[in-house]
C-alpha cells in the first residue's frame, strides 16, 4: 500500500458515497446513468467473486464488500425506490457495443485461461468504458448537475492516481500487471476531456 | 504478458 493507491481508493470510495448521497438526499437520479450504474455493477461482481477463494487483507475484503453494496445500492435506488425520476430517453447508449467486445478481449487477451482469470480480465476492460454511458447522457443533455460533476471527478481521478500507484509499484517493487495498466490508461484517457472542462469551467456545462 | 496479477488491488 502506497500513498497513491491509497488516494486512488479514497477517491473512489468518495465518488460512490457522492452518488449515493445525491440520490438519497434529492430522491432523485436524474442526470445519473443507470446503464453505467449497471456496468460497474457487473464490473464489482465480476471482480470481486474472489472474495470467496482468496484472502488478501481486511481492508481489501471489506473494500471488496462496500463496492458492491454501494453499487447493488445505487441500482435499487435509480431502477426500484426513485425510478420515477429516472431519465430514461437521455440514458441510450447501446452497451451492448462495450459489453461484447469485452468478453472476446478478455477470452483472447488474459494471463490465463480460467474462469476467475477471464471474470477478472472482463472486469478489468469493462471497468475502463463502463462510464461511457454516462459521458454520452452528459454530452447529450450538454449539462450535468454540479454534484455529478463531483461525482464523474471523483471517478475519474481514482484510476489516475491508480496509474502513479503503478508506476510507484514498478521501481519499488518491480510490480505490474500489463492488463490492468493498458486499461486504467485507457479508462483515464477518456476522462481528459471532462477534466479540462471540470478544472477551466469549475462546473461542467456551465 | 506472462505476468500473473496478485490481485492484490480493488
Amino acid at each position: 500500500m502506497n500513498v497513491f493507491r491509497l488516494l486512488g481508493d479514497i477517491s473512489h470510495l468518495l465518488a460512490i458515497i457522492i452518488l449515493l448521497l445525491k440520490i438519497w438526499k434529492t430522491r432523485s437520479c436524474a442526470g445519473i446513468s443507470g446503464r453505467s450504474q449497471v456496468l460497474f455493477a457487473v464490473v464489482y461482481t465480476a471482480r470481486y467473486l474472489d472474495l470467496f477463494t482468496s484472502y488478501i487483507s481486511a481492508y481489501n475484503s471489506i473494500m471488496k464488500l462496500v463496492f458492491l453494496a454501494a453499487s447493488y445500492g445505487t441500482i435499487y435506488l435509480m431502477f426500484i425506490k426513485f425510478k420515477a425520476s429516472y431519465d430514461h430517453n437521455h440514458d441510450t447508449f447501446r452497451i451492448e457495443f462495450l459489453i461484447l467486445p469485452c468478453v472476446l478481449l478478455s477470452l483472447l487477451i488474459n494471463h490465463e485461461f480460467s474462469p476467475l482469470e477471464i471474470l477478472w480480465t472482463f472486469s478489468i476492460y469493462l471497468e475502463s468504458v463502463a462510464i461511457l454511458p454516462q459521458l454520452f447522457m452528459v454530452s447529450k443533455t450538454g449539462e450535468a448537475e454540479s454534484i455529478t460533476s463531483h461525482y464523474l471527478f471523483a471517478l475519474g481521478s481514482y484510476r489516475a492516481l491508480y496509474i502513479l500507484n503503478w508506476i510507484y509499484r514498478y521501481y519499488a517493487e518491480s510490480h505490474y500487471d500489463v492488463i490492468a495498466i493498458v486499461a486504467g490508461i485507457v479508462q483515464t484517457v477518456l476522462y481528459c476531456d471532462f477534466f479540462y472542462l471540470y478544472i477551466t469551467k469549475g462546473i461542467y456545462g456551465q | 504478458l506472462n505476468m500473473k496479477s496478485e490481485k492484490d488491488e480493488l
